[in-house]
């Protein structure tokens, strides 16, 4: 099954 | 001091119903560019952004930045208590714990205040990149809507993969399985039903319905949608506001292991 992707994986805190 | 000055109410009405099904609390941010709003839903698999520019109100007085926390869920219900034609403004003094929304009906014979207490949110502030997407689709609104709503009954899942056949999208279920591919249509009577299909390269992912049929809750903003995909990013879900700006949600794809 595919795991669900996080947004914090692609944007990083500024 | 803040004074935000809305003839057309009723998109702020709207905004808020668009975002307070994904987040809950939530700090607006209010400076010269204008009043904007940035948050992650719980899970923190999809983001929302909002912009509404300064210049696209009657009256914008913001003397220094400010961030006002809110719970979304008392702004909508202070909000409902507005009439679709009502002019809306936001006051807020300085370091005041407060703030309040002013309803005056369009003749002026009806005046209301409704003040709201403030609250301390701890966000994050996520630097957005801006990127190339692979492909960007600008369809109606309520195709869109209809299509995430109509696949939400069969799955929970849905691959969007764009070609240059079209973009298609299909979810699987106990029940069965469905498709729907939508093609590139620009011959109609108005901009606002094609779908257009912009493609640098085919590109196919796979989303969570729930958080799609969310986003849609932003289909009384735009008659149009535009969805921007690449295949290593989230997914940005853009419903523009005529004249002010945007919501844009951001969601982040599921991963084979």
């Amino acid at each position: 099954d595919a795991k669900q992707g996080n947004i914090l994986s692609f944007f990083k805190k500024t | 001091m803040l004074e935000l000055r809305l003839v057309q109410g009723s998109l702020l009405k709207k905004v808020l119903e668009a975002i307070k099904e994904l987040v809950t609390d939530a700090n607006f941010d209010c400076s010269a560019t204008g009043f904007s709003l940035q948050a992650m839903d719980s899970s923190h698999v999809a983001l929302v952004a909002l912009l509404l520019r300064s210049e696209g109100f009657e009256h914008y007085r913001c003397d220094r930045n400010l961030s006002m926390g809110m719970n979304l869920g008392n702004v909508s219900k202070m909000l409902r208590c507005a009439g679709s034609d009502d002019i809306i403004t936001i006051k807020a003094d300085d370091g005041s714990d407060t703030v309040t929304f002013m309803f005056e009906s369009p003749n002026q014979d009806k005046i209301a205040d409704f003040e709201m207490k403030l609250m301390d949110i701890d966000s994050e502030h996520l630097g957005i990149p801006d990127a190339e997407y692979q492909a960007i689709v600008r369809m109606p609104s309520g195709e869109f809507a209809r299509i995430c709503k109509d696949l939400s009954s069969i799955g929970d899942t849905v691959i969007i993969s764009v070609t240059k056949e079209g973009v298609k999208f299909s979810t699987a279920g106990d029940i069965g399985t469905a498709n729907i591919v939508c093609r590139q249509n620009k011959t109609v009577d108005k901009p606002e039903e094609a779908t257009v299909i912009e493609m640098q390269e085919p590109v196919s992912l796979t989303f969570a319905l729930r958080y799609l049929n969310s986003f849609t809750k932003a289909t009384p903003l735009s008659e149009t949608v535009s969805i921007s995909l690449s295949s290593d990013l989230p997914v940005v879900v853009e419903y523009k506001i005529a004249d002010m700006g945007y919501v844009r949600y951001y969601l982040a794809p599921k991963i084979e292991e």
